[in-house]
């Protein structure tokens, strides 16, 4: 027996050191990836889509309900003594700017609420060019262009792209690829775009020049997108990125997958998979859309537009082919007027 | 988290009076921090 329970006096710190070490190696190949990462990135070296293991790990952990557990965690409240503490333990692993926080670090009983704090009056100046548009975040700036050619698809990495209809959702009034343009559809989505193409506002041809018509002095529209990373550290809510009318609200179930850096590398669909709220209307120059994309540690989207909308819910095991609930704002064709800089929503922790 | 703008604007107007044609540019480029209110093309 005292052999047997020196066995175990050696097994408990023997498994803590071998675990240890173990994260350790981990951790350090981790850095060394990404240290080789940001070394091709600096001789402008374009990283591929590369699937790993880690990425199949993930598809099969509980995300949402990790996600959800992270929310209550940080929305536990901390004693008011302790909160600079915390919150600034927060804003120097993650640059954040404490300067910026609208109230005094006491005022926000957890970091939850520290998370999705407002900014003092004047921190961030909306740019008065009518003809411009603003960011609509504060983020680094992943991928912009014109959208061109039949699947107005999106690069999420070199190597792999995603198609703007699936972000938006299919029934989206996107501005509709001129008939028979629309290769790969299938027969109900082509009378879909059909269908839509009485309801919507206007069609234009991202297809081929050959539609366009070159001679009218009409000013000829094109679609463009830009796809902003959010860190953990950034101001956390979002902005009109002009004034516009929001028609329609959409908001897709789906994963939630983590949104940095590495899984943009190795996550196949990563921005048509996650949980997303979709808003879809019209500015001055045609159709707009924002889409706001949770990740597992960012998990809910909150809408000032319509406070009752909730995200990250506890739902049984659903095929992500759900489709998106879908809300139209009235009075419908007018929906919500919103102006340049208004704040939209927030991304909420957990 | 991520955030998708998806949007509509000129991309050539032809003007009978042959003035300059114009089109939506954006003036920003890939990896840079943005802040929210600053321009990201006119």
């Amino acid at each position: 027996s005292s052999s047997n329970s020196q066995g175990n006096s050696f097994l408990v710190p023997g498994a803590t050191v071998a675990t240890l070490l173990m994260l350790g190696a981990l951790h350090a190949r981790r850095l060394y990836d990404d240290k080789k990462n940001e070394e091709a990135r600096e001789k402008g070296i374009e990283i591929e889509f590369q699937p790993d293991v880690k990425a199949s790990f993930l598809q099969m952990l509980p995300l949402r309900s990790i996600s959800r557990v992270w929310g209550s965690l940080t929305g536990i409240e901390l004693p008011i003594w302790l909160r600079p503490y915390v919150y600034k333990a927060w804003a120097r692993a993650f640059h954040s700017n404490l300067e910026e926080a609208a109230l005094p670090l006491e005022k926000y009983a957890s970091l939850k609420d520290f998370f999705v704090r407002a900014l003092e009056e004047g921190c961030r100046p909306i740019d008065p060019d009518p003809c411009c548009l603003v960011s609509p975040v504060d983020g680094t700036i992943l991928r912009f262009g014109e959208l061109k050619g039949s699947g107005a698809m999106i690069e999420q990495v070199k190597g792999f792209s995603y198609s703007v209809f699936s972000l938006l959702g299919s029934s989206s009034f996107l501005p509709l690829i001129a008939e028979g343009d629309v290769q790969d559809e299938s027969s109900e989505q082509q009378s879909n775009l059909k269908e839509n193409s009485k309801k919507s506002w206007w069609r234009i041809s991202l297809a081929s020049p050959k539609v366009r018509d070159t001679v009218s002095a009409c000013p000829k529209k094109g679609l463009y997108y830009c796809v902003i990373y959010l860190r953990p550290g950034d101001y956390h809510r979002i902005h009109s990125p002009v004034e516009w009318n929001v028609l329609v609200r959409r908001h897709f179930t789906g994963n939630l997958f983590p949104m940095n850096e590495r899984a943009t590398r190795t996550i196949r669909n990563l921005y048509v998979e996650n949980e997303r709220v979709v808003l879809e209307g019209l500015w001055q120059e045609g159709f707009m859309a924002i889409a706001a994309i949770g990740a597992t540690n960012i998990g809910s989207i909150e809408l000032f537009i319509e406070p009752e909308l909730c995200t990250n819910l506890p739902r049984k095991k659903l095929l992500n082919s759900q489709p998106p609930e879908e809300r139209v704002y009235e009075p419908e064709g007018i929906g919500k007027m919103l102006k340049k800089g208004e704040e939209v929503a927030a991304f909420n922790m957990g | 988290s991520t955030v998708v703008l998806v949007f509509q604007a000129p991309t050539l107007k032809l003007l009978k009076n042959r003035d300059s044609s114009s089109e939506f540019r954006f003036n920003i480029k890939r990896g840079d921090r943005v802040r929210v209110g600053e321009a990201l093309g006119r």
